[in-house]
């Protein structure tokens, strides 16, 4: 079984000064449990 | 065969050696020899075919590591596997594994699965002998404690134990992603073509999704009998690109892992779709052989709204895992018998009350579960 995420997180635009882009914190091929985190931004 | 011949060679010899009378003897004495010995033969065929699948997890790690991609190559075997009644094998698996052991049974059953398939049994919420059958124990709940959820506000978590099998942003047009090398599929054929997932009109669709990535829509120029056989769902490429700031990631559960989905944020449900497609295996041959693995088998998507914007999760079965449950909405049943021939049916879809607002599921919160057969 397999579970697929689609979805929108912030990206910061090209005049902002603290970028706030969102990032995978992963790598392809990880072994995740559920509850630890898969990307995180800057709020 | 050769441990076959020696069993009936040496049935043939304690047959000849009784003689007469004693012939009868050794003829029961060859049966008795041949049921351990058919015994013994499957035990080593299996054991063989697991070695063999161990060697080919090894090799593929070895070239993933050395930084090989997988590439798509449909074979044989793979073709022959539309033509079996999946969907049939899943019921009836799911049938044998309801089936409850008596108590004493149970701890043997659920040890021997874990050592197969690397589970980690101290986590289980209820002491073995309380799993029924192995079903009930495919689906059991952890302990309090055992999945920490990430304090952090900014973040997003994982909504299943599992690997980690591709991520990324869609900015293609199209928004497709990567099976493996070489085939791609679409989001949109993925969560439904009435998704809303935000797309932005494209002009130049023929140019940027052309290239080196053999993408749906090239293969179903070349092939018109895929494409007749193909539910509608998937044949066309989106004329549309995905919005700035649209990710994807895809996690694959393999049969020892806890198998409960959890909501990944803080979001609101809106809409439920099901789409009773097939349900080929989802192991990593079938990956590299099978196009459109996962548009064409059977899954459940939801889809709704966080305060990002835009959030969908798709959860999809397979042949020994063919059934989703899905506890914020306990009546949908999946993998039920198959009554037409063609698999172009739309999805149900169901818009979850109030309208506007749905489900709201917090971070953590259980939304389902996928069941054997």
């Amino acid at each position: 079984s397999t579970v697929v995420l689609v979805f929108q997180a912030p990206v910061s635009s090209a005049n902002e000064r603290m970028p706030s882009d969102f990032k995978f914190c992963i790598e392809r091929g990880d072994r995740i449990r559920m509850g630890e985190a898969l990307g995180r931004w800057h709020d | 065969s050769t441990f076959f011949r020696k069993v009936q060679s040496s049935a043939a010899r304690a047959s000849i050696n009784g003689g007469g009378g004693g012939g009868r003897r050794g003829s029961s004495q060859g049966n008795s020899f041949f049921v351990p010995g058919a015994t013994v033969g499957t035990v080593l065929m299996l054991g063989a075919l697991h070695a063999r699948r161990l060697y080919d997890d090894k090799k593929i790690e070895e070239a993933r590591e050395k930084g090989i991609e997988l590439e798509f190559h449909p074979d044989v075997k793979a073709t022959f596997l539309s033509f079996l009644p999946l969907r049939t094998i899943s019921r009836f698996w799911g049938f044998l594994t309801s089936v409850e052991y008596p108590i004493w049974l149970r701890p043997h059953v659920y040890n021997a699965w874990a050592r197969a398939f690397h589970s980690n049994l101290e986590e289980a919420a209820l002491p073995l002998e309380e799993y029924a059958s192995l079903r009930h124990f495919f689906v059991r709940t952890l302990k309090e404690g055992c999945r920490p959820i990430d304090s952090d506000p900014c973040c997003l978590i994982s909504p299943v134990d599992g690997t980690v099998l591709r991520f990324g942003e869609l900015k293609e047009a199209g928004a497709m992603i990567e099976q493996v090398k070489g085939f791609s599929y679409s989001v949109s054929s993925l969560l439904g073509a009435k998704s809303f997932l935000p797309m932005t009109a494209c002009e130049n669709i023929q140019q940027e999704s052309g290239g080196e990535d053999k993408s749906m829509g090239d293969e179903t120029q070349k092939s018109w009998w895929r494409v007749s056989l193909a539910s509608p769902k998937v044949r066309a490429i989106s004329p549309e690109s995905p919005m700035k700031g649209l990710f994807y990631c895809v996690i694959y559960l393999k049969p020892g892992d806890y198998h409960r989905i959890h909501s990944p944020v803080d979001w609101n449900v809106l809409v439920r779709r099901h789409f009773s497609g097939r349900l080929y295996p989802l192991n990593e041959r079938a990956m590299r052989t099978i196009r459109n693995l996962y548009v064409e088998n059977e899954r459940v998507v939801l889809e709704g709204q966080w305060q990002e914007g835009y959030m969908a999760m798709a959860a999809i079965g397979a042949t020994n895992i063919g059934s989703i449950e899905l506890f914020v909405e306990p009546t949908l049943h999946t993998n039920r018998p198959r009554k037409k021939l063609l698999h172009s049916e739309p999805p149900e879809e169901r818009v979850y009350e109030p309208e506007g607002n749905g489900i709201m599921l917090k971070k953590g919160d259980e939304v389902g579960a996928f069941n054997m057969g």
